[in-house]
């Protein structure tokens, strides 16, 4: 079965596009078939996996506005096992265009899912924006899981609440088998008492919920996307391109266990 | 005349909040008297000023959809000249409410406006979400000035451009006073062969638009919000604390200049 991932939190800057193009990339290095949805109009997955705006003159926005097939907007990266259906600019409309239809929440998971499931994809992850608007709602419609990833800051601490209460209605109303898969902790900086004070908090509060990786703050990750790669192609040997393959198998692991 | 400044850029995490806290202080320290409107549901500019969620009852929510006076929902802090109109998170349902009026760009503006000028505010400093929707557009409807903060990273560069266009947009078709009144770099770490190339390239391309003032990375601005205090509170000898006195000065200069 088809495992879909929305990597979403609405503080901004979190991690969930680095998250996303490095879970995406590690998971094909290790054999899984994977499918990157970037569903933020800020587009940045599709440029941080090389695909300049200028190439994407075919994108999601057109797949979910039925102008383009599902084929005409994938992107095939070159890394083996991942492919990318890219942002455009214009799904920023879409969320105005959605709102007029009947089901709003559920039109990306109409159009995306059947593609999930045919072309034999094992993990689906999507990137959301910074917000809990209909976009993010799609992704949640649509996912088996969310992956939430939470920088270690005390303003990224304040909006969980409001996360998981999105995810709870959003799995009552419209999707029963949305689980939260997991929180994972991102930018940790262990000189820095603050980081460490929100783990020890973060854990605390949502114990096994929370991945053992963390994923330390490291200059490589924040480097990787200005040459359109994912870290462990820019970097292999860096601590974070080190952190998002232990993510990866702990990633797999969870979902074996489901 | 009351200097209205939009603190907006859609790309997550740049450090919106923490410069709307933190010159809105600076700014207070050298006598002008300031208003700091949270527009954020996520609330962080309230939080970090020391007013928890429990305490925000009557909120900029409630004052924009009529349902509580200006002086109710206004939060005199104990920064002297500083008060601020705290979010809810019902702001993000505010948004859905705007669309159905007549003029929803301007809704903003006619309600807070009369108020910034009765009131004898030198400045309003508008915290804006990290997207390009209602609130932000009511935000810059409102203000004679947008300030851009931008984090010396990668994917913070790629939505500038959009941002702009965004404001030109603006400026045309509902608030022909809106200037961008400047770009402030922020999390720069001069030891961080990005951030420097990252300043270089926005000082070519914007020129003098890009403030003098460049705020660092500092440990000591991260951690201020947790006390509910702005930095140059918490630790005033910090160099986030002095980099923040010298936007003051700076965007002092800029606004004379006007
Ligand atoms: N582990 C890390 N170490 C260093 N820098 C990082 C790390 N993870 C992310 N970054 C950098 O931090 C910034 C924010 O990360 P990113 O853009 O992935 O967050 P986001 O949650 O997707 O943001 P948005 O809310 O705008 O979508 C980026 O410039 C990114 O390169
Ligand atoms: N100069 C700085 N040095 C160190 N940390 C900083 C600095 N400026 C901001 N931060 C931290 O970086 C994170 C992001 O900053 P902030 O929340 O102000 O950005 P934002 O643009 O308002 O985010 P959002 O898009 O979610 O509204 C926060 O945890 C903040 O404490
Ligand atoms: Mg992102
Ligand atoms: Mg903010």
């Amino acid at each position: 079965m088809t495992r879909i991932l929305a990597v979403s939190n609405q503080k901004g800057g979190v991690g969930k596009t680095t998250t996303a193009i490095n879970l995406a990339t590690t998971l094909a290095a290790v054999d899984k078939k994977v499918l990157l949805v970037d569903l933020d109009p800020q587009g940045n997955a599709s440029t941080g996996l090389g695909l300049s705006l200028a190439n994407r003159e075919k994108n999601l926005y057109h797949l979910l506005a039925d102008l383009a097939t599902f084929d005409e907007v994938l992107f095939k990266t070159d890394i083996p096992n991942l492919d990318l259906l890219p942002a455009g600019q214009d799904l920023a409309a879409l969320e105005v265009e959605l709102s007029t239809l009947d089901d709003p929440q559920f039109h990306v998971k109409n159009v995306i899912e059947p593609y999930a499931n045919s072309e034999g994809y094992d993990f689906v992850l999507v990137d959301c924006p910074p917000a809990l608007g209909l976009l993010t709602i799609n992704a949640l419609v649509m996912s088996t899981g969310v992956l939430v990833p939470l920088q270690t800051e005390f303003f990224a601490l304040e909006g969980v609440a409001q996360l998981l209460k999105t995810i709870e209605a959003v799995k009552e109303n419209f999707n029963q088998r949305l689980t939260l898969q997991g929180i994972v902790l991102t930018m940790f900086d262990k000189r820095n008492r603050l980081s460490v004070q929100v783990e020890n908090d973060v854990r605390n509060t949502f114990g096994d919920l929370v991945y053992k990786t963390v994923i330390p703050r490291n200059v490589r990750v924040s480097e990787a996307p200005s040459f359109g790669k994912p870290v462990i192609l820019y970097d292999m040997k860096s601590a974070g391109a080190k952190a998002y393959l232990d993510l990866a198998r702990e990633a797999i692991d969870r979902e074996d266990e489901n």
